[in-house]
């Protein structure tokens, strides 16, 4: 329940009060010590960033350019404290992205700029704040989030890494295309798969668990959008560069069981709604190298339509996979050296890169689309599970 | 919208990684 005596929302004007004395407590009880799997999965999605927010409004209403200063530092420095001590933590590091975006999102919104203040209500825009132009604070957020991000790209990687391999390339789902090992032996289907291993269906449940947390801390659906783009280019990168590597993925049925993985994230895709995302497209070389496994390399036509259909792999690439194909029951032959021969001969004018591996490291740049919101900053409460009773709403 | 009645002062910000030294030479101050 809320901590105030209560009052008619229409009374309050968005804006907590609180003592300068009491700065540290509010980072510590806000910042340092908030679990986002404890008292915060109950909080309204970015409670902690409006409340700073409302903070800074009663700072900026006082006109004390000191107060705000300090509260604007002491806020970055406890997101980077809290970042340092738990930034291993996906939930830690999703929670604070979203809310460094919506506080960045709320200084922006009630700056008193007509260009962020175009979907404001009346009352909305009676809340701009009246004594600071707080732009350059808006500058070091904005880095601060871009941090942010890339150290939520770095968690997600470790998380996902050791499955992907496991999951995308060896384990296998489909019954009776390969032929390595007697219909006898080969293993069960994903759902019994081996204690241990990792299957399409564990990287499949680890992106449900990383989007609903996403969406629990009301992450702007933007952001999410760019966080799954970056999650795929890895599954992606990882998985083609692998393949690159071993002899035994490079075989017909491995082509199909790559084609039949990529449909499922895919599938994931669609039922997220994420379809708009640049995700799918970062899936594109390896998509056609599962093709090139699968085609018939044989004829000059062959050739001529191995090399149209496999614009976004790198000649060494198509060159490798070739030379690495390996057959593996008696339908199936080895790729002769004068079709490799050709195919070069044909990738001659491509002026790409003589690049074999893929980057799995590479983090695209991050944006944050201005994402107003409508929630109403004088109807916002305290829970007292915060432990904030020393700030007053006014 | 209401009109603003004089513009705002603009609150000089330090870089985040001033930001950060400011905040470390203070942690270290602190008994």
């Amino acid at each position: 329940h809320p901590v105030n005596i209560p009052r008619k929302e229409k009374d309050f004007q968005g804006m907590l009060e609180y003592k300068k004395e009491d700065e540290p407590k509010l980072i510590k009880n806000l910042i340092l010590d908030l679990k986002p799997r404890g008292v915060a999965v109950n909080l309204i999605p970015g409670l902690p960033a409006y409340i700073l927010f409302m903070c800074v409004r009663h700072a900026d209403y006082l006109n004390d350019d000191q107060k705000v200063r300090s509260l604007l530092t002491s806020t970055i420095n406890g997101i980077k404290k809290i970042l340092k001590k738990r930034g291993d933590d996906f939930e830690t590091v999703s929670f604070w992205l979203s809310n460094t975006c919506r506080f960045l999102h709320c200084l922006k919104q009630y700056s008193g700029e007509e260009g962020f203040m175009k979907h404001n209500t009346t009352r909305q825009n009676e809340h701009c704040l009246t004594n600071f132009d707080l732009a350059e604070y808006r500058q070091v957020l904005s880095d601060l989030a871009i941090q942010i991000y890339q150290q939520l790209v770095r968690v997600l990687e470790n998380i996902l890494q050791p499955m992907i391999v496991s999951g995308m390339l060896e384990h296998e789902t489909i019954q009776g295309v390969s032929g390595v090992k007697p219909t006898g032996l080969r293993k069960r289907t994903s759902s019994i798969a081996d204690e241990g291993t990792y299957t399409l269906d564990s990287i499949l449940r680890q992106l449900n668990t990383f989007h609903s947390i996403m969406c629990q801390h009301g992450m702007d659906p933007e952001l999410i959008k760019q966080v799954v783009k970056q999650m795929f280019y890895i599954i992606g990168a990882v998985t083609l560069n692998n393949l690159l590597l071993r002899k035994d993925m490079c075989s017909w049925s491995k082509g199909m069981q790559i084609r039949y993985n990529v449909s499922q994230l895919e599938e994931w895709l669609r039922d997220k709604n994420l379809m708009t995302s640049g995700a799918k497209e970062t899936l594109e070389p390896l998509i056609q190298a599962a093709q090139l496994l699968q085609v018939k390399k044989k004829t000059e036509e062959d050739a001529g339509a191995i090399c149209s259909m496999c614009h976004a792999l790198t000649t060494a690439q198509i060159v490798k996979v070739l030379n690495l194909y390996t057959p593996v029951n008696e339908f199936e032959e080895r790729v002769s050296v004068s079709f490799i021969r050709t195919i070069q001969l044909r990738m001659r004018d491509r002026k790409d890169s003589p690049q074999l591996l893929m980057d799995a490291k590479h983090i695209f740049p991050v944006t944050f689309p201005f994402s107003p919101s409508s929630l109403a900053l004088e109807t916002i409460q305290i829970p007292a599970s915060l432990g904030l009773g020393f700030i007053t709403r006014v | 919208p209401p009109q603003r009645q004089r513009p705002r002062v603009l609150l000089k910000a330090p870089t985040l990684a001033e930001m950060e030294e400011m905040f470390v030479s203070e942690e270290d101050d602190s008994p």
